[in-house]
């Protein structure tokens, strides 16, 4: 949706590229197993995806001619380091198994959860926020939502199936975004544009 | 439990 919106519109106001970034990172450090095992087809394809559309998504942001004109670099400051070293510490201290891709699967777990911030700040500091931004935001919200009924369903069918760093992490994930949820449910009802409350 | 689970998710 964002790189379709992005390529559409050759505007990214109200995108931030830390988030972007931060997402790129989750993906590369959590689907290094593509070198080494073998889920599924469906699996092997979203992994691709997910890495090449954020890549391609962060190309156009720093790098398009036109793209890059329109990138709100001075709103779009969090401290990204804040996210990321922590992450790191814990995925050092809390993992299942303390191996290099094991702990960089974990960092990107805990990091992931974390990494739409400076998105939901930067969409804070935007008076308008662009129609399209705002549903990227609620579908990437809303597909992560969608796992926590798919655990459940997995924990009710599958005999032993039970990963709680994925859980905990997956959850408050989604906590951050309920405050962005209602503002979006709120605009949509009103037929108003989406501004989130400074 | 320190098992690690398969990481069969995306």
């Amino acid at each position: 949706v964002l790189l379709l919106k992005i390529h559409a519109t050759k505007n990214c106001s109200g995108v931030s590229l830390k988030t972007q970034e931060l997402y790129a990172i989750v993906f590369v450090t959590r689907y290094l197993d593509l070198l080494f095992s073998f889920i599924s087809l469906y699996n092997t394809i979203m992994k691709l995806i997910f890495i090449g559309s954020s890549a391609c998504i962060i190309w156009y942001i720093r790098f398009h001619r036109v793209v890059s004109q329109t990138y709100d670099r001075e709103q779009d400051t969090f401290r990204v380091i804040f996210l990321i070293l922590p992450c790191l510490l814990l995925g050092i201290f809390i993992n299942h198994e303390f191996t290099i891709t094991e702990i960089l699967w974990t960092f990107s777990i805990y990091l992931e959860a974390v990494a739409i911030l400076p998105q939901l700040v930067l969409l804070q500091r935007t008076k308008n926020v662009d129609t399209l931004t705002g549903n990227y935001v609620f579908l990437l919200g809303g597909y992560r939502a969608l796992y926590l009924l798919n655990w459940i369903y997995r924990f009710l069918t599958e005999p032993g199936y039970r990963q709680w760093i994925v859980w905990i992490s997956g959850t408050i994930q989604t906590a951050i975004y309920c405050d962005f949820f209602y503002y979006y449910f709120q605009s949509w009802r009103r037929n108003e544009k989406l501004s989130l409350p400074s | 439990g320190n098992t690690k689970p398969p990481h069969d998710e995306l």
